[in-house]
C-alpha cells in the first residue's frame, strides 16, 4: 500500500530515533527506556502499531523493508539498527551514542 | 468459569513448574530459556495463552488468583512466582534453585 510506504518512509526520515513498538510489550518497553534513560535529549518518535489504524499494515511493509517482523523495531538516523537485543548490544558498545549524536 | 478455574489449578498441582505464556513474547522466551538451561531435569508445563481456545478466560483467572495480569506468569512448586523479571531476581539469589527441588 503507496501509503503505508510514505507514513513509514516519513517517520523514519523525520526522526532522529524511530521505534514502532506493541504498547504491551516488554521488550518495547526496554527500547523505549533505554533511549529515554541514556539519551533524553533526543527527541524518539514511538509508533505503537497495536493502537494504530494501520499497524498490521505498517507491520507488513516493515518486514518488506528491513527483512524484520517483530517489534520493537528501530531506526536510527535514518538507518536501520534491528531490534532490542541489537539497541542494546550496540549501546554496550559505545555505537548507539556514535550513531544517534552523529551528522544527519 | 468453573472448568478454567479446574484447568489451571490441576495445570499447578500437577507440574514442578508451570509457565503461562503467550509464544510470541520475548519475556516468556526468557523464562522459559532460563529453566530449559538451568533446570534440565526439571520437566516445565508451559501454556501458550494465544494458541488455547481458552486463553482469554484462563488470563482473566490467573488475574483473579494471582493480581497478576501479565505474561509470563509462572508457578514453581505450586507457589505463584510472578512474572520474567521475579524469576530471573530468584534465580540470581540462589532462591529459584530452592524452591524448585524443595519437596513437594
Ligand atoms: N531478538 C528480538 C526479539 C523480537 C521479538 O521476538 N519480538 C516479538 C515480541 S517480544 C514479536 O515481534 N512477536 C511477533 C509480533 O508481536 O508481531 C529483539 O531483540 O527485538
Ligand atoms: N515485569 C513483568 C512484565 C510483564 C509484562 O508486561 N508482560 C506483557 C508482555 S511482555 C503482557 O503481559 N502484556 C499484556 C498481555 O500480553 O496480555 C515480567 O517481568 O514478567
Ligand atoms: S510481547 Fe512480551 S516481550 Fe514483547
Amino acid at each position: 500500500l503507496a501509503a503505508t510506504k510514505e507514513v513509514v518512509e516519513t517517520i523514519i526520515q523525520d526522526n532522529r530515533v524511530a521505534v514502532f513498538s506493541k504498547s504491551w510489550c516488554s521488550f518495547c518497553h526496554s527500547t523505549k527506556d533505554l533511549f529515554n534513560t541514556n539519551f533524553p535529549n533526543t527527541s524518539i518518535k514511538v509508533v505503537e502499531l497495536d493502537e494504530h489504524e494501520d499497524g498490521s499494515a505498517i507491520q507488513a511493509y516493515l518486514l518488506e523493508k528491513t527483512g524484520q517482523r517483530t517489534v520493537p523495531n528501530i531506526f536510527v538516523n535514518r538507518q536501520h539498527v534491528g531490534g532490542n537485543d541489537d539497541v542494546h548490544s550496540m549501546f554496550r558498545k559505545g555505537q548507539l551514542a556514535k550513531l544517534v549524536n552523529s551528522e544527519a
